[in-house]
């Protein structure tokens, strides 16, 4: 899904 | 995990550790908002909800606790501990949270990845922490004094942001599906703040005024 990527940041 | 994302994740854990030492060392809050304290504090603990439910790596669970302990750490200090809690600048630091809480909370639930209430939360985190440095500059402005642990906390902030630019500009070259506007946007505004602050920084330093520690 586009809105977990990008959460692997703090 | 590219350079410039370590290297921005260590400034921010940097900056904390320098202000939790000028606190402990100095038994001192002075010249510290508690509000934006208080936002940072709203902003770890609604992104990292996702500690719940979601894994990506020891580093960013370990980073992510230390994060959250550390900010509840600062503002026991400042709330409860004997003598620093006299040193906070209680009728200067007049910010009203509100003032930034809620716009960035009706935003997140208007501009967001989707309409759920991990995400909203998750984007509020996002808007706030970009704003959550005003109630510290306003303080500033208002004491015009600032220590040098408190310019180099700044400053540790500051480079924070810039290197995780550096990191989404390195990310979008390199990995084609990773494209994170609202955090591009809000991370943007952030660093504009930051440079603002500088420039205060800067005119109190050349104005002299409390710049070394005894």
């Amino acid at each position: 899904s586009p809105s977990s990527e990008g959460k692997d940041e703090l | 995990m590219n350079l410039f994302r370590l290297a921005g994740d260590m400034s921010h854990l940097f900056s904390i550790v320098l202000i939790l030492l000028k606190i402990y060392t100095s038994k001192s809050c002075a010249g510290l908002s508690m509000k934006t304290q208080e936002l940072y504090t709203l902003v770890f603990v609604t992104r990292y909800l996702d500690l719940f439910y979601s894994y990506v790596s020891l580093y960013n669970t370990v980073m992510k606790l230390i994060f959250l302990a550390s900010s509840f750490g600062i503002l026991w200090y400042m709330r409860y501990h004997k003598q620093v809690k006299q040193t906070y600048d209680r009728e200067q630091d007049t910010f009203r949270h509100y003032i930034l809480v809620v716009p960035c909370a009706v935003l997140a639930l208007i501009v967001n990845n989707e309409l759920s209430v991990t995400e909203v939360l998750w984007t509020f985190s996002i808007y706030l922490e970009a704003v959550a440095i005003l109630p510290q500059l306003v303080l500033l402005q208002r004491t015009k004094n600032v220590d040098n642990l408190t310019g180099q906390y700044i400053f540790f902030l500051g480079a924070y942001r810039a290197l995780y630019i550096l990191n989404w500009i390195y990310r979008y070259w390199t990995e084609p599906k990773y494209r994170q506007y609202l955090v591009w946007a809000a991370g943007l505004v952030q660093t504009g703040l930051y440079a603002d602050f500088f420039y205060y920084y800067l005119k109190s330093w050349q104005a002299g005024e409390k710049l070394r520690l005894p």
